[in-house]
C-alpha cells in the first residue's frame, strides 16, 4: 500500500482511505501501481459526480460509493449497458400478437 | 389500482436477486424474473435457467445484450425452460451449445404482450397479474445507493433505454423518509410515488439488489417497453398484490 500511495497523483489522505475501504468492501485489486492510480482518479471523479447528483436529485435518492465507483461512465455503459436495446429505433417498437402464438 | 403493491411480501413469488456479472444479459434475467413470478403466482415456485435463454437464443450472443422478447421467443421455441438448478448460469453464453433438450422443462409460457406506455395502466396490470419487465436508462444507477430516484429527462434521457429490469411493486414514500432527506414539514408533506424495481447486479448493490424509481413522470424511460409473458391458459386469472 505504501508503494501504491507514493505512485499516485497527489490525493488527499482521506480519499485514499475511502478508496481502501472500497477495495476491501468490493474485493478489488489492481495489477500494478499505474492501474491503481488510474482507478483512484476515476474513483475521485465518481465521488464528485455522486455529490453533484445528490445536489440535483429531485427525489429522496442517495448517491455515493457503489460497486461501480472505479469505472468510468463509458466503461460502466460498455460493461452493463444493453447496447442492442439502446440502438433500437424509437419508431420500431415491436408489439407481439398473442393470438398468433396461441395457434397450435 | 391499489395505493401500494409489493410482490416481495408474498412468500415464494420473487426469486433471489441475480447477478449478471460480466455478461450483458439483463434482458434474460428480467424475463426470467417475470416468468418465475407469474409461474409462482399461478402454479408453484420455480427458478428457471437464464443460461438456457442465452445458449438457445436465435442469435447466440446473449452476453452482448438483447431484448426481453428474445427470451420469450426462446422459451416458446423450446416449448418451455429448464430449471436454474439443472442448467445453471455460467456468466457467458456458449455459442451453438444449446442444452435445452437434455433437461426437464419446469415452466413454459402461452405468449407475451407489450403493455400500454401508461404508468397507471402498468400499475393496474402489475397489481392484478404480477411483476412485469421494463427497459430503462441506467445512467444514474452507477452511483445510486438508496431512496427514490427522481430525475429530469435532461439528466436521464427517457429515449435512450439500455437496461432491462423487473417491476415488482409500487408505493409512496413515508413522511419519515422524506423528512430525513430534506426539510419537509408534516403539514406540507406530499408523499413521493415510486416503483419498486428488481435489478440483476447482485444483492450488494442498491437496496439489497432493488431500487426505487419515481412513478408518474416516465422517469428514465420506464414506459418505453413494458413487457410481460402470460402463463395462463384461456381464462385470464386476476390475482391480488399484497
Amino acid at each position: 500500500d505504501a508503494l501504491q500511495t507514493q505512485d499516485v497523483h497527489p490525493q488527499p489522505l482521506e480519499l485514499i482511505e475511502v478508496f481502501k475501504l472500497f477495495q476491501i468492501h468490493f474485493n478489488r485489486s489492481y495489477s500494478n501501481p499505474a492501474e491503481y492510480a488510474h482507478r483512484l482518479d476515476i474513483f475521485a471523479h465518481n465521488l464528485a459526480q455522486a455529490q453533484q447528483l445528490q445536489e440535483e436529485d429531485l427525489g429522496t435518492a442517495e448517491f455515493g460509493v457503489t460497486p461501480f465507483s472505479d469505472l468510468t461512465e463509458e466503461e460502466f455503459g460498455q460493461l452493463y449497458g444493453n447496447q442492442k436495446a439502446a440502438k433500437m429505433n424509437p419508431g420500431m417498437g415491436i408489439k407481439a400478437e398473442p393470438e398468433k402464438w396461441r395457434k397450435p | 389500482v391499489p395505493s401500494t403493491c409489493d410482490w416481495r411480501k408474498a412468500a415464494g413469488i420473487i426469486s433471489p436477486i441475480k447477478n449478471q456479472e460480466n455478461c450483458k444479459c439483463c434482458w434474460a434475467m428480467a424475463a426470467a424474473g417475470n416468468i418465475e413470478a407469474l409461474w409462482s403466482i399461478n402454479y408453484w415456485p420455480v427458478e428457471i435457467s437464464v443460461q438456457e435463454m442465452l445458449d438457445c437464443a436465435r442469435c447466440g450472443d446473449g452476453c452482448e445484450g438483447g431484448f426481453v422478447w428474445d427470451a420469450y421467443v426462446t422459451v416458446l421455441n423450446q416449448s418451455g425452460v429448464a430449471s436454474e438448478k439443472d442448467y445453471p448460469f455460467e456468466g457467458q453464453a456458449k455459442l451453438h451449445r444449446c442444452l435445452a433438450k437434455k433437461y426437464k422443462t419446469v415452466a413454459w409460457i402461452q405468449d407475451f404482450i407489450m403493455l400500454p406506455s401508461d404508468e397507471q395502466e402498468i400499475a393496474s396490470y402489475l397489481a392484478t397479474h404480477g411483476p412485469i419487465t421494463v427497459t430503462i436508462n441506467m445512467k444514474m444507477l452507477q452511483h445510486y445507493q438508496k431512496g427514490v430516484l427522481k430525475a429530469k429527462p435532461t439528466m436521464c434521457d427517457p429515449q435512450h433505454v439500455d437496461h432491462c429490469v423487473l417491476l415488482v411493486g409500487f408505493g409512496k414514500s413515508s413522511i419519515e423518509e422524506d423528512i430525513r432527506v430534506e426539510t419537509v414539514s408534516s403539514r406540507s408533506h406530499r408523499p413521493t410515488p415510486y416503483w419498486i424495481v428488481k435489478n440483476s447486479w447482485g444483492a450488494n448493490w442498491g437496496e439489497e439488489g432493488y431500487f426505487r424509481l419515481y412513478r408518474g413522470a416516465n422517469t428514465c424511460g420506464i414506459t418505453k417497453y413494458p413487457l410481460t409473458a402470460r402463463v395462463n391458459q384461456q381464462v385470464e386469472q386476476q390475482v391480488s398484490c399484497p
